[in-house]
């Protein structure tokens, strides 16, 4: 595993930061970000996929009033592939009845999905191989959150409790910098405390880029911040031999 | 009003100012003055809320004010939560064999 994966970094391979409005389809956009950065991944070809697809054609109907991204990935088999954004886009409102995904071509399939163990170091691993993976996520601390990275204090932001789906698309660490303890040893004149540096996730959010770091937000790692390890659920997509390239994480 | 004084925080003229950056930066308007003062309470309370997980928080982070800064945590949840996911899924996170005997 190396020490930093941050796939932000190689062209074509996450899109822009998306923006659910008021529909609760985290889900969904987590599902499509996954699958657009293993297809660019996989084929060296990027392609921005139908999230209304997967709110209109949803086996269980839920559309915007939240779902489970392992059904965004059995909708995709279920319909053999994604539409494109560009033939099928966002409407920010679920119409379930009127799933239109036999009218517009596919662009992108997987060929299946698998839960990864609840390790954060195997999800490192997975990460910086074969690309960003989906986690759910408490969302507690993300309403009033600006930037840098959040390492919950025990007893806040409950990893049992997780409401939210979003993309983890890289991992680093932080310059070494004083912990808020030992900045307030410092300012009661307690000796010169040890810098440290902290690790942390970096997860793509679809609240639109006016929030958090461009879109973005970093969770401490190694401490199942949040809950970050209970569902890390990903597609796979794999392409023939011939078609297959040699893809590394950027540090 | 006297006890609120020496707590920490912004001060009511401050919290206005903010709440006015607010609605500029984040193109917010409010139907009435009823819904402009419910609007600037739940500002005032997330700005608390933010200074006390600033203040809890073991890393970095920042918190402060959002565009999500005038909605109630009930609203946050219902607008952008998971509300299927939330909590537990069932038999999602049971493994096989985990203690519940004659049980598949």
């Amino acid at each position: 595993v190396p020490s930093t994966c941050d796939w932000r970094k190689k062209p074509g391979i996450i899109s822009s930061v998306r923006n659910q409005v008021t529909c609760g389809c985290c889900w969904a956009m987590a599902a499509v970000g996954n699958i657009e950065a293993l297809w660019a991944i996989k084929y060296q070809k990027f392609v921005e996929l139908s999230v209304q697809e997967l709110l209109d054609c949803d086996r269980c109907a839920n559309g915007c009033a939240g779902g489970f991204v392992w059904d965004a990935f059995l909708t995709v088999l279920n319909n053999s592939g994604l539409a494109s954004e560009k033939d099928y886009p966002y409407q920010g409102k679920a119409e379930v009845h009127k799933c239109q995904a036999k009218r517009y071509k596919k662009v992108a399939w997987i060929q299946d999905f698998i839960m990864l163990p609840e390790n954060e170091q195997s999800i490192a691993r997975h990460l910086a191989t074969e690309g960003p993976i989906t986690v759910t996520i408490n969302k507690e601390l993300l309403q009033v959150y600006q930037n840098n990275v959040i390492q919950p204090a025990p007893g806040t932001c409950d990893p049992r409790q997780v409401d939210h789906v979003v993309l983890l698309v890289g991992f680093g660490k932080t310059k070494s910098v004083e912990s808020r303890q030992a900045e307030a040893d410092l300012s009661q004149s307690k000796p010169r405390p040890r810098r440290r540096s902290i690790p942390y996730w970096i997860l793509k959010n679809s609240w639109g880029a006016n929030w958090g770091e461009e879109g973005y937000f970093r969770l401490h790692r190694g401490s199942n911040a949040c809950g970050i390890t209970k569902y890390p659920w990903t597609a796979l997509v794999d392409a023939p031999a011939k078609k297959r390239h040699a893809v590394s994480c950027p540090p | 009003q006297g006890i609120r004084g020496q707590e920490p925080g912004p001060r009511p003229l401050e919290l206005r100012e903010a709440f006015t950056l607010f609605q500029i930066q984040y193109n917010r308007t409010y139907s009435n003055p009823a819904e402009y003062a419910r609007r600037l309470e739940i500002f005032a309370r997330n700005l608390a809320r933010a200074q006390r997980l600033q203040e809890e928080d073991l890393g970095t982070a920042q918190f402060g004010v959002t565009p999500f800064s005038d909605l109630t945590e009930e609203e946050f949840d219902q607008l952008y939560g998971n509300r299927k996911a939330a909590g537990r899924a069932p038999n999602m996170d049971r493994k096989v064999g985990s203690g519940e005997r004659g049980k598949s």
